[in-house]
């Protein structure tokens, strides 16, 4: 399986079964594996060295983003994985660092997802645009958009409803919403985020792949990080397409969201 | 395909030659690749593999004219044996009414999950009642009232009550209304929160459910192993439920669970509409997973 003689094939199948169990998948597993030089035998070293490979490869991407005012930011993902909480986490933040944020609650779909997103509002002390359950959600967006400008908000956080990547007529849908944004703000959206659960396996990196494919994401977050699960599917994903994470999102509470560390978590995924 | 790679590596074998010990380590090692892109579990997909090298180098196989084409046969044997075997059916309670818990992690899909299923039990003649016991997520109980509406089912809430409270009130509620099943909605919560998992357990004491089931998304990877541990070792789970696996995740999650606790996945979730339920088939998903 693997050519470095001078290694413990006992240490090496240990090895990975650390990495497979943590999501990275064989092929990022070997490719870490086979990056050990072989000068390196004590386990310490080893661990050292493949914590120093994961740092580098997540740091690798260009960081800096477009700044706009109002910024935009549209969040997306796939059922479930947070988007709703992990705007109630981003717009506190914004709060907290004195900005004026509007949240549209362009989630028209699910039940109850424009009361959720209030009360994150309220939570967060950031208004909430609305309209009714079943409205169009790019009718909601394009209100939101308008208001930002016309009340002069530093920040504006879209929420979209859960949507799996095969479903063609509910990516086409965020197609449209990303067109809604970029007509009547030039540069909008200056961030376009995915949110990707923790637990997620493989399949995370298609989610990736095909919602960067229609939209252009800037940023990743990773939310339940503060489950079992370590979240290794983003080292073949940052290593491949070159996309930031911005955040990492370790709970249910409006402050459970951090910027994303790269040696803090190649310290966890070894942990 | 797992299958054509199998092909490739017996092809060159003809007739009724002996399988090289080098030909079972080679087409092994392909099955593994294909269970962990799968995101079956690495110890789950170990042990699995020593099951399917004793029939390998068995005679179904050495005997076979098309030893590639024996070995996925054998594969997705194993596999549809190791997923099914039992009835994708609720259990009934003795005498009524009967309790059955959903459970799992943080957004895996059980209200909405809750509410399929009312419909399903609903479409088949029963009068189910729904309990919003989720008294932390925003807006949870809202949710579930909204979906409850939409099908004709009651559902029981109520701002300050405490999981237990709620789940007391729900019992006596449907034995005045003649309701039954009760289905329980519980928050989503991480197997490792120790507090959470004791709320649950105290619910689990309180109402006897009759089902216990975990629900899990079906692009869980590896840690759906953990999860299933930990949810069964502190609840005694009677079986799973698979949400959103009308996706392309593989679902590999499906093995580890089943192989770790040998409770039955129950049902799968295909969608978001409330009709979105169906039975678990074990071929289907055997051959999913094999991609
Ligand atoms: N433990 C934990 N739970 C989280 C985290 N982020 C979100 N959640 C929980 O995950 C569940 C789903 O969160 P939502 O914000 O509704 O997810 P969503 O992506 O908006 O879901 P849909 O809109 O239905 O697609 C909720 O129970 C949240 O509290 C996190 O970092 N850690
Ligand atoms: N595509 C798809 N989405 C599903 C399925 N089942 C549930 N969902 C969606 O998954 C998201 C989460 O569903 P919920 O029912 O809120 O999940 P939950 O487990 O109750 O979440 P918490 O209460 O926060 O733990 C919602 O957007 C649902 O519409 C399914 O089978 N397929
Ligand atoms: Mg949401
Ligand atoms: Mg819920």
């Amino acid at each position: 399986l693997l050519t470095r003689p001078r290694l413990d094939p006992d240490a090496l199948e240990e090895l990975e079964e650390i990495l497979i169990t943590a999501d990275l998948g064989m092929p990022t597993t070997r490719q870490l594996l086979d990056t050990i030089p072989p000068s390196i035998s004590e386990p310490e070293e080893l661990l050292h060295f493949l914590r120093d490979q994961v740092t580098d490869i997540l740091s690798a991407p260009e960081q800096s983003i477009p700044e706009g005012h109002p910024h935009v930011a549209l969040i997306l993902g796939v059922n479930g994985v947070g988007k709703t909480t992990t705007i109630g986490k981003l717009a506190f933040r914004g709060i907290r660092q004195g900005k004026r944020v509007l949240l549209a609650a362009a989630d028209t779909f699910r039940a109850a997802a424009i009361e959720q997103l209030q009360i994150w509002g309220q939570r967060a002390g950031a208004e909430v645009v609305a309209h009714q359950e079943g409205g169009d959600p790019a009718a909601v967006v394009f209100d939101a958009l308008q208001a930002s400008l016309a009340r002069e908000m530093d920040l504006l956080l879209i929420d979209t409803a859960g949507r799996l990547h095969t479903k063609k007529n509910l990516m086409e849908e965020l197609k449209k919403i990303g067109r809604v944004v970029s007509r009547n703000i030039p540069g909008a959206p200056h961030e376009t985020l995915l949110i990707l659960d923790a637990t997620t396996g493989l399949n995370a990196a298609v989610q990736v792949r095909e919602f960067h494919q229609l939209m252009g994401i800037t940023g990743l977050i990773v939310t339940k990080l503060d489950g079992t699960a370590k979240g290794g599917s983003l080292i073949g994903i940052v290593g491949e397409l070159q996309i930031p994470v911005r955040y990492v999102g370790f709970g249910e509470g409006i402050e459970d969201l951090a910027p994303f560390s790269p040696p803090a978590f190649a310290a966890a995924l070894f942990s | 395909r797992l299958s054509d790679r199998l092909q490739a590596i017996f092809k060159k074998l003809r007739g009724h030659g002996k399988l090289t010990e080098e030909q079972i380590t080679t087409a092994l090692r392909e099955i593994r690749l294909a269970l962990l892109e799968a995101d079956v579990h690495y110890g789950v997909v170990k042990d699995f593999l020593d099951r399917v090298r004793e029939r390998a180098v068995g005679r179904e196989v050495l005997q076979s004219l098309t030893p590639g084409q024996q070995v996925v046969k054998v594969v997705f044997e194993e596999l549809t044996l190791l997923l099914g075997g039992e009835e994708s059916t609720l259990a009934f309670a003795g005498h009524p009414p009967s309790v059955v818990m959903l459970v799992g992690l943080q957004g895996s899909g059980k209200t909405t999950t809750a509410a399929k299923l009312a419909a399903l039990l609903t479409r088949q003649g029963r009068r189910p009642l729904l309990v919003a016991a989720d008294t932390r997520r925003p807006a949870a109980a809202e949710q579930l009232r909204v979906l409850g509406a939409k099908i004709g089912v009651e559902v029981v809430t109520d701002p300050r009550s405490s999981a237990l409270a709620l789940c007391h009130k729900a019992v006596e509620y449907a034995q005045t209304r003649g309701l039954e099943p009760i289905l329980v909605d519980t928050g989503g919560r991480l197997h490792i929160d120790d507090e959470l998992m004791a709320e649950l357990r105290a619910v689990k004491e309180a109402v006897h459910p009759v089902e216990t089931l975990l629900v899990l998304d079906a692009m869980t990877g590896q840690d759906a192993l953990s999860v299933a541990t930990g949810f069964h070792s502190t609840l005694d789970l009677s079986g799973f439920i698979l949400t959103k696996l009308e996706g392309d995740a593989r679902g590999g999650a499906a093995i580890s669970v089943r192989a770790v606790t040998g409770r039955p996945i129950k049902f799968i979730g295909l969608g978001e509409r409330l009709e979105a339920l169906e039975p678990f088939h074990p071929e289907r998903m055997a051959s999913r997973i094999l991609g």
